[in-house]
């Protein structure tokens, strides 16, 4: 494992606890998209249906646990939680799962390395990973006010993949045969959708002012 | 046959 896939993980673990913390202590998911955290769900459900069967490493599979227990567990939080539900924005978070699902699932079909069931689903989890995102972007859209933890929690996820592109250079050039273009490509896409979070993100902190998108 | 080394990753 090199540096930029361990700082790439390390960032998307920080982003979950960040999120985690913001739902836990102060009880709230305002500004947190619930159709974007059940995307993550199902993203991490079809991509580690290796995890008894194939193993690679302790830190794989603990690593793999983590993000299995805490997406589902904030989707748990957001659907079912007696205080921590009550602060959803529901009626502005109406992006349609289905409009990224299915394309995503019928993309996986016809492009993928080897047309077997675990290996569509992977396909599917790193196309549906790519777009996952939209939902909670839109409803930042439509809020326009971030508060800091919410703010934090996408630039940690946006930070997690620009890692990763850093991670596949470095292998690209270090490990004989590395060469993945589904996984690239998908990765690509997915850094490229935090390219607008970005610049407002820093053009704050620059600025010391409050993160606020515009209209 | 082994897993495709992408698989490696998380």
């Amino acid at each position: 494992m090199n540096i930029f896939r361990f700082a790439g993980d390390m960032t998307h673990l920080a982003s979950v606890l960040v999120l985690l913390l913001k739902i836990h202590t102060i009880k709230s998911c305002a500004g947190v998209s619930l159709k974007t955290q059940e995307l993550y769900a199902i993203v991490f459900a079809t991509r580690y249906l290796d995890i008894f069967t194939d193993f690679i490493s302790l830190y794989n599979t603990f690593m793999k646990l983590v993000f299995l227990g805490s997406s589902f567990s904030i989707v748990w939080y957001m659907r079912s939680h007696k205080i921590v539900r009550r602060s959803y924005d529901k009626d502005q978070d109406t992006f349609r799962h289905y409009f990224l699902i299915v394309p995503c699932l019928l993309l996986a079909m016809i492009i993928n390395e080897k047309f077997t069931f675990r290996e569509v689903l992977w396909t599917f989890s790193l196309f549906l990973e790519a777009v996952a995102i939209l939902p909670q972007l839109v409803l930042l859209q439509r809020t326009r006010n971030i508060d800091n933890l919410t703010g934090q929690y996408i630039f940690l996820l946006g930070a997690y993949r620009a890692f990763y592109i850093f991670n596949w250079i470095y292998r690209y050039f270090t490990e004989p045969h590395y060469v993945h273009w589904i996984p690239w490509i998908a990765g690509l896409l997915q850094t490229l959708l935090y390219g607008d979070f970005f610049y407002y993100y820093f053009h704050s902190w620059k600025n010391n002012k409050k993160l606020q998108l515009p209209a | 046959d082994t897993e495709p080394k992408s698989h490696d990753e998380l």
